[in-house]
Formats: C-alpha cells, structure tokens, sequence
C-alpha cells in the first residue's frame, strides 16, 4: 500500500490519529494514549482496480495496463479505495463499574489501502 | 461502499473541508470503539480507582500466557479486573461484592474463567482454613443464595489465587457476585483478609461476548 503524501490524488493510506486526552475520554481509557486510526482515500482508475496493494507484479501491471486501454473513462467504474490490511486496538480501560477491562478490538487500525 | 451513482466515497470527489472532514473522522472513530465495545456510551467512573491499586493489580496479573483460540473460534474476547466492595464485612467475615457492566452483559456474556485474588495478614508460623461462601442472586427476588461453599488453607502472608468454579461463573455473567471468607476456628483481632487501597481484593476473569449463540462454521 501507499502512503498519502503531497498532493497525491491515487488511493493511498491517510495517516490519522485520535488522542484520547483531546477528546477528554483519558479518564475512563487507561491505555493508549491514543488512536491511530488511519483511513483511506483517493481515486482508483480502471487500470488498477482489483490490485490489493497497488502493483502486485510485473504481469498483473501488464495485464491492468490493457484494460485500462480498451476500457472507457478513467474514473469510477465501482472501484473503490478501501483498507486492504488491518490491525486491532488493544485497549485497557475502565468500565461503569470502575472494573478495568482489557480486550483487542479486530480491524480498527488500518495499515494499508488498495483499490477494491 | 459505492454510491448510486457509481462514485464511491473515498475518492475524494465529494471532499469536506478540513475542519468538517476532522469532526467526521473524530465522530466515527468514538462510535466505532463503542459499537465494538457493545458500549450505547462513553462510561462515567462511579468509583474511581486509587492508583495504588491499579498498579498493584497490574503487578500481580504477569501469569503465564494463555492459550490463543483460533481465529474461527473466537468472539471478541475481554479480560476484566474487578475491584470488590467491601461494605458489608467485618471481623469474622469479609464479605466481597462484584458488579459487571450491564451493557456487555446484556449482549450475552460468558465467562471462560474467573479466580480471585486476595491478601492474607497472618501471625508467623500459623495456618488458617478459610471457608470461602459463593452467593448468587435468587432466581424471582433480590435475596441472596449460598450456591457453593469450599474450604482453603492458607499458610502463609501474601496474595493468594482461587480459582472459581460454574457457579461463580454463573453469577458474573448474570452481572452480580458475592463472596464471603470466613476464618474457621481461631478468633482473630482484626480481619485476615486486608482490603486496604494496595491490597484491594479483586477479579480477574476471562469473558467472550456473543459466545454462547456462535454456531460454529465447518
């Protein structure tokens, strides 16, 4: 996957962290400090939808190069740039209770963008 | 998810502005933690805990690690410390009461394991059994019912597990559970069981959400 730098408008990965303490949650989430919640964004022409990543080789290059030649438009199309990896949270917090709950929240923490 | 008109969100063909696009990302990363921690809202602490026992928790909890389910069998899962209330106790017996978020349980709650943990002051060179009295909420009413009761010996100073059976298990995941410890035999001045800040009694259980109408996938 891509990270999102300048002025970049293909499909890449936008770095994205929430800080407990800003949003005043500190007092009941005792650990992170934060969320890096990473989100996607960008376009994904025809010539690189179904790639996972981007460039997955030399021949799929090849092949998504040809469809982009004989497909019509270079936008759109139903392709959308959507996490391809994803990582838990873990977080240790209290609940209403006051009892400290401990657990890894599946898919929170996106690590890298494609085009579906 | 690709709109009507075959764009999709993420394109950035229908950009906020900035400021807009950080209170949106900012609303959707708080909903999606509760969501997922089957939370309606953030909690407000109704008891705060001292420092002194956080830390002491956190000391104690270094066991062995446990074994990891694969992927395909497991709900989300959550390890859960809870700090006992001792109100109701005194010299011969201390009585611990245990609550548990109603949200979570209300999603269907089961324990996989529980034990407590707890802090022994005895005179040197001494043994003392300690009854240990398991009570669960009556089926119809408020009251309290002996479910179980076990006998331990305890013979030395110092922290002490228990491992707590089916109907403890039972009872946390219902929501409430209380225990007492009672010393058999001598009479002692002050109470074995300590439940100064540092040395707060407490939980720590093993819980899967969900887990009791999974149907397992071949």
């Amino acid at each position: 996957g891509i990270d999102c730098q300048g002025g970049s408008r293909m499909c890449c990965r936008q770095e994205f962290f929430v800080d407990f303490r800003e949003i005043g949650w500190h007092d009941w989430i005792i650990q992170p400090e934060g969320y890096t919640m990473n989100f996607c964004t960008g376009q994904c022409p025809v010539h690189v939808a179904g790639m996972p990543g981007i460039a997955a080789s030399f021949h799929t290059a090849v092949l998504n190069l040809l469809k982009a030649n004989t497909a019509a438009g270079t936008t759109g199309g139903g392709s959308c740039c959507v996490p391809t990896a994803r990582r838990p949270l873990s977080l240790l917090y209290y609940d209403r209770d006051s009892n400290i709950v401990k657990t890894d929240i599946p898919d929170m923490v996106v690590e890298a963008c494609g085009c579906s | 998810t690709p709109r009507a008109d075959s764009q999709c969100l993420a394109c950035g063909k229908h950009a906020l502005d900035l400021e807009s696009q950080r209170k949106l990302l900012l609303h959707l990363a708080k909903r999606s933690i509760l969501d997922k921690l089957h939370l309606s809202q953030r909690p407000t602490l109704s008891r705060p805990v001292s420092r002194a026992a956080l830390r002491t928790v956190l000391q104690r909890l270094h066991g062995p690690p446990q074994r990891v389910l694969p992927e395909a069998d497991r709900g989300q899962e959550y390890e859960i410390i809870s700090f006992a209330e001792t109100g109701l106790s005194n010299i011969n017996h201390t009585r611990l009461d245990f609550h548990f978020f109603s949200d979570r349980t209300a999603g269907g709650m089961e324990i996989l394991q529980a034990s407590l943990m707890f802090f022994v002051q005895l005179p040197p060179n001494t043994t003392w059994t300690l009854k240990v009295r398991v009570f669960v909420l009556g089926p119809r009413d408020a009251s309290l019912t002996l479910a179980t009761q076990r006998l331990l010996e305890v013979d030395a100073s110092g922290w002490h597990q228990l491992l707590l059976g089916s109907e403890a298990q039972a009872a946390c995941s219902q929501g409430h559970l209380t225990l007492e410890l009672v010393p058999e035999g001598q009479v002692s001045q002050s109470s074995v069981i300590l439940s100064g800040a540092a040395r707060r009694p407490f939980m720590t259980a093993r819980v899967r959400v969900g887990g009791k109408h999974r149907v397992r996938r071949h």
